[in-house]
């Protein structure tokens, strides 16, 4: 038996928001810890891999470990019926055949309930080895989606360049160039605002990555206000977008080879 | 466009 409840449905719609774009249906596996999901995208260049812990719930059950196999286009849909302020509770019992989804009113006089079928996905997972960043930017996410939204109006690809003095994000296209230049601050204060970028480094690095897929991770900016992108000379690059007090999204993504 | 490797390529299957 599993049962979990969200005291508001608008945080399940950011998640699943965030995903539904690069993975069209995914294992959700339930432990007695909390929520894991690891899925990568057809063309298997992007990695998404979300982890919510069971204390973020308000309620959480998990008799014993499940995997459900979700389909996130039906799963958008049903959530587009809660109001963002509503209580959301998932249920499935063992050997389910859907899951069961119901929102309640902030006042309690209104609940709806809903199914959604679950589904047997074979898909590949993969290991993801612990690893020491050579340069972690941290930086408003609302500024990350800003930058790729303007990158892309010149480029398909970008090219990210820690150092450290900052991170430069450029790109170039059959009408021309640009680079955007996000200086380091020392301290991310008051002062500086919640605009402000850091970057802790230990070597230089640079990495070039297909655009498309940055406009994917930028979906989970309305989860998180900062986004750390951490990289590693030959190795894919991680995106995290912290979930408050409950856990986070990862994005890993393969890099293009520098020609 | 530039060759695009895959996160297979680095990371292993489980």
């Amino acid at each position: 038996m599993i049962e979990a409840v969200l005291p508001q449905a608008s945080l399940l719609k950011k998640i699943i928001e965030a995903i539904k774009e690069l993975v069209s249906e995914a294992n959700f596996d339930f432990s007695e810890t909390g929520i894991r999901l690891q899925a990568m995208d057809k063309s298997h260049i992007a990695l998404s891999f979300l982890h919510l812990r069971n204390d973020g719930f308000s309620e959480y059950r998990c008799d014993r470990s499940q995997t459900l196999g979700i389909n996130l286009e039906s799963f958008s849909k049903v959530l587009k019926c809660a109001a963002n302020d509503d209580q959301v509770q998932i249920k499935a019992t063992d050997k389910a055949e859907s899951l069961s989804i119901s929102f309640e009113s902030t006042a309690k006089d209104r609940v709806s309930e809903f199914n959604v079928k679950l589904m047997d996905i074979d898909i590949d997972s993969v290991d993801v080895p612990d690893m020491d960043y050579q340069a972690t930017v941290n930086m408003s996410s609302q500024e990350f989606a800003r930058i790729v939204r303007d990158m892309m109006t010149i480029g398909e690809a970008i090219t990210i360049d820690a150092t450290k003095q900052g991170v430069k994000f450029s790109t170039s296209g059959d009408a021309g160039e640009g680079n955007i230049l996000l200086r380091h601050r020392k301290t991310i204060d008051e002062e500086d605002g919640p605009s402000s970028t850091s970057v802790e480094i230990n070597e230089p690095v640079s990495h070039s990555l297909a655009l498309k897929f940055l406009a994917n991770f930028a979906k989970a900016a309305p989860l998180a206000d900062r986004v750390s992108i951490n990289l590693i000379e030959d190795a894919p690059v991680m995106f995290e977008f912290k979930i408050s007090d409950m856990g986070h999204i990862r994005f890993y993504l393969a890099p293009q080879i520098e020609e | 466009a530039a060759p695009q490797r895959s996160i297979l390529s680095f990371f292993g299957k489980k």
